[in-house]
């Protein structure tokens, strides 16, 4: 349904993001 | 930056996007060649997400009966599933060599494509729940547009009846939307013109009745009361079309936005 499928684009969403900071060494920051 | 016309779209994508153009400067800036961690489980957890996802968007268009949702969707969903193989590819590369310059190329391509698929993802899905809003309006229209024929009370009665449950839902739906938009200008047409058929409405059964009521007694003035009433009409037909022609619009113009 609606609101799931926006759910999981907004944690696909944070994932690329938290992605990227664990490229740029910041994960554990 | 990209620019996000609804505030669900904006909160999703805004912050990836803010990442992804410093990925994208980060690239520049290594051409120096620093070893890249291990991507791993980061990776994984975005091919996990994808894959929710993916799923729960196929359920979407299984469900769907929005012909343009079902033609658009599914290379949305290829966009991102490609992106994440990309993704897994980088992944797979720096484990080798974490030196390696075409995983940091698979990587920048992939975190845009996560990006950009998203986003196409959200944006068609936002256009299929549009569409359903404007459907509505054109259901309110419809009747309207009978609004001319109506000669009795008996039938009158009925098209309030009819038209009453439809004014509430597309007022209940485009209070929604207007509220979801990032748009300043385009809030304000929407709540402008919501207002005025909110106000219209009551105004045109009223000569509607007058109209039926002259017409019943055989008295003078039936015309000036067709006429006003189709006035009405005309101007609550007005109002829906432009809510629906701004339903439509998704352009940025930064010399309005405040």
């Amino acid at each position: 349904d609606a609101n799931e499928m926006v759910r999981q684009a907004r944690i696909l969403a944070q994932a690329t993001a938290q992605l990227i900071q664990s490229i740029k060494g910041e994960a554990e920051t | 930056m990209p620019v996000f016309h609804t505030k669900t779209i904006e909160s999703i994508l805004e912050p990836v996007a803010q990442q992804v153009e410093r990925l994208v400067i980060l690239h520049e800036e290594a051409e120096d060649g620093n070893a890249m961690p291990d991507l791993e489980r980061p990776v994984q957890a975005v091919s996990k997400a994808v894959a929710n996802l993916v799923k729960v968007g196929k359920e979407t268009i299984n469900s769907s009966d929005d012909p343009i949702l079902k033609q658009d969707m599914p290379q949305a969903l290829h966009r991102v599933e490609s992106a994440s193989k990309l993704l897994e590819e980088a992944s797979s590369l720096l484990k080798a060599d974490p030196y390696s310059g075409p995983a940091r190329k698979k990587l920048i391509e992939g975190a845009r494509g996560i990006l950009q698929g998203t986003s196409s993802l959200l944006l068609c899905f936002d256009e299929s729940e549009v569409r359903k809003i404007i459907r509505e309006c054109k259901k309110v229209l419809d009747y309207l547009a009978v609004a001319e024929v109506i000669e009795s009370m008996e039938d009158l009665v009925q098209f309030v009846k009819d038209l009453s449950p439809c004014l509430t839902k597309v007022s209940r739906d485009v209070d929604g939307r207007e509220k979801e938009l990032t748009h300043q200008i385009h809030r304000e047409i929407l709540v402008r013109c919501l207002e005025q058929v909110k106000t219209l409405a009551p105004i045109l059964i009223c000569s509607m009745k007058i109209f039926i009521q002259i017409l019943v007694q055989g008295g003078k003035g039936v015309e000036e009361a067709a006429e006003n009433r189709n006035y009405l009409s005309q101007r609550m037909t007005d109002e829906i079309n432009e809510i629906i022609r701004v339903l439509q619009l998704t352009t940025y113009d930064e010399d309005e936005w405040d």
